[in-house]
């Protein structure tokens, strides 16, 4: 059996779709850079979060064989509990031959409420529960991609717009230069920040940080004393657990810049604020750890390249 | 060698949860820090 602790972030919002066996069987798919596993739910899986999304049949499938290890991934508030086994992956238009993946037979009550059925994990293999050889790894040795790198742009926009480009990178997507980064940690996409300011003031990370770059997190997440520094210097206040901000006042907010690699990325307002039913939150959240995360919240404003190749992050204005 | 798949943004557990008058519940029964997936302490 072999662990892995993965997202159930209530505000994850973007997923693809691929399919799974012979004929193919679609899933949609949080493609989640801090994660290294696969897995969707199976018909053995009579949760009610496994009932509320699409479930693999393996008896379907001709290309589908057993592994027979049992998979666990541990959830903040749960686990998904199942088995391994292997058969043909389709993402986009790759056939990723004999992918090693996870079918659930058990799933936490809160994966109930999110619209993917399952996670498709880009981090490195060292972190992958049960040793499951990560698609990624796999696109690789089967010579499917001509560089050994992925990137993300994800869209604002709701309809339309956000890709994982699998073996290159797309002008498209980016303006000006990349800023490639060393990873300081060959298991997460993990970089070094040198500092966090505001208005030329240094608020967090002051003498440098290490964070993860991660499209499974919907937040960009920090220490609690940097996290409340930053959120007071934006004007937001705590209101049942949440860090809200009055919606009126956005656009006087201050920009957030992060210092890394020599560069400076900057986030104004609109794009660290959501708006929910309930009001506007800040969308810089405390994970009571050094570490920080860099999810959705910055990769919406850099186009993120992620190169195994020669093991650095590559971050470029989004456009 | 270069493929693109594309991406939804479709709707967060939490708006589906907010819309059906459940967030608060489920915030307070599975309380979430994103640092658990990184650090199992935070579990």
């Amino acid at each position: 059996v072999g662990t892995q602790s993965m997202t159930n972030d209530a505000d994850l919002a973007y997923f693809g779709i691929i399919s799974i066996g012979t004929p193919p069987q679609s899933f949609k798919v949080v493609f989640d850079t801090g994660s290294s596993n696969l897995w969707v739910p199976s018909i053995y899986c009579s949760s009610p979060a496994c009932n509320n999304h699409d479930k693999f049949n393996p008896s379907l499938s001709s290309t589908y064989r057993q592994n027979g290890a049992s998979l666990r991934i541990q959830y903040g508030t749960g686990s998904m509990i199942g088995f391994l086994g292997y058969d043909t992956v389709t993402v986009g238009g790759f056939a990723v031959q004999n992918q090693i993946f996870g079918l659930s037979t058990s799933e936490a009550p809160f994966m109930q409420y999110m619209r993917a059925d399952g996670i498709l994990g880009l981090a490195y293999p060292r972190l992958s529960a049960s040793g499951a050889t990560p698609v990624f790894d796999n696109m690789m040795k089967q010579g499917l991609v001509s560089q050994d790198l992925f990137s993300v742009y994800l869209s604002s926009n709701s309809n339309s717009g956000s890709v994982v480009t699998f073996g290159g990178i797309d002008p498209n997507h980016y303006s000006g230069s990349i800023t490639w980064i060393p990873l300081s940690s060959e298991l997460y996409w993990q970089i070094t920040v040198d500092s966090v300011t505001v208005n030329g003031q240094v608020v967090a990370c002051n003498g440098g940080c290490q964070a993860i770059v991660d499209t499974g997190t919907s937040l960009i997440v920090g220490p609690q004393s940097s996290i409340s520094n930053i959120n007071q210097v934006v004007g937001a206040y705590s209101q049942n657990g949440n860090d809200m901000v009055s919606c009126n006042n956005i656009g006087q907010m201050p920009d957030v810049t992060f210092h890394i690699q020599g560069q400076e990325f900057t986030l104004p307002s609109s794009a660290y604020i959501r708006q929910s039913y309930y009001g506007c939150h800040s969308g810089f959240g405390n994970g009571g750890s050094s570490l920080w995360i860099l999810g959705d919240v910055f990769i919406r404003q850099y186009y993120s390249i992620f190169d195994r190749g020669q093991n650095r992050v590559g971050l470029a204005r989004a456009a | 060698c270069l493929v693109q798949v594309p991406l939804e943004k479709g709707k967060t557990a939490r708006e589906i949860l907010e819309e059906q008058g459940l967030w608060e519940e489920y915030r307070l029964k599975y309380p979430y820090n994103p640092m658990v997936k990184f650090d199992n302490s935070f579990a």
